[in-house]
């Protein structure tokens, strides 16, 4: 019988362990979206270099986009070796409460899709990145600087907030939920995750 | 997007690949600095434009890719 030692949980400054299987989901509307390719090779390049195995769909309907998300966590959640960290990138147009459009112009909700890959069992514990490349409104940003003062001036009188969203860094330590289970007993159910958004919320993304 | 691909996924792309190793969300935030830096201008966007990443976390760890 071996000796009972206790588990070390690792350090709070340790790096999430990444030494089990990498797995990136990009799914991309091209239709309609020209030079939409480049970021497709661009992102694709990239995973393949930091060793992840992609799945790549491009042209998804919005119902594609939620069936490839499933079969996404399915495939997860059926691999015998440990999973270390998923990437999703959804590439698309957007609407204007920050629905993502598919090939078929249908919307779907980009948490609603996040959601779907935080069940993931094999994923639990692990880092889930998503990456959103989709306009969230019809806002433009003239910026803050001399040549948009005039502009600036404009839109404070029209407008009660500030108009440039830089420097917007938001950090949710969400620590709520008291789901205890899997490998990260006592952590939430929303933990480990990092959100990408190319455009602050309401605003067109270039 | 219409000649190289969008500002955020083409500045991601360079960013990681130079320092592939680095902390994500270090590198998050000198991509975002550059996006922030750059101006749009387009066929329908005759003034200068500015774009912002929003990048929320709830990572417990710091996060290397390499």
């Amino acid at each position: 019988v071996e000796p009972w030692e206790p588990k070390l949980e690792p350090s709070p400054r340790a790096q999430y362990d990444l030494s089990g299987t990498r797995a990136a989901l990009l799914l991309s509307v091209i239709r309609s979206r020209p030079g939409a390719k480049h970021d497709v090779e661009a992102l694709g390049s990239l995973c393949q270099a930091l060793n992840f195995k992609i799945t790549l769909r491009t042209n998804p309907t919005a119902q594609a986009f939620q069936e490839e998300m499933v079969q996404f966590r399915e495939c997860l959640d059926a691999l015998s070796a440990p999973v270390s960290c998923a990437l999703v990138a959804l590439m698309a147009h957007g609407g204007p409460q920050g629905q993502l459009l598919g090939a078929d112009g249908q919307e779907v909700q980009p948490e609603a899709l996040v959601q779907e890959l935080n069940r993931c069992r094999a994923l639990w514990g692990c880092p889930k990145i998503f990456l959103l490349q989709a306009c969230r409104g019809g806002h433009r940003d003239a910026g803050v600087g001399p040549t948009a003062l005039s502009w600036f001036r404009r839109w404070l009188r029209a407008s009660p907030t500030t108009p440039s969203h830089a420097d917007v860094l938001e950090i949710y330590t969400d620590a709520q939920g008291s789901a205890s289970r899997g490998p990260t007993a006592g952590s939430s159910d929303q933990a480990d995750i990092l959100m990408v958004y190319a455009a602050a919320e309401g605003c067109v993304a270039y | 997007r219409d000649e190289k691909g969008s500002d955020f996924i083409q500045t991601l792309a360079e960013v990681l690949r130079a320092d592939p190793g680095g902390d994500l969300l270090e590198l998050l935030t000198e991509v975002n600095r550059r996006v922030c830096e750059l101006d749009v201008l387009g066929p329908d966007c005759p003034e200068r434009r500015k774009a912002c990443l929003e990048i929320r976390s709830s990572l417990r760890r710091p996060l290397c890719l390499q």
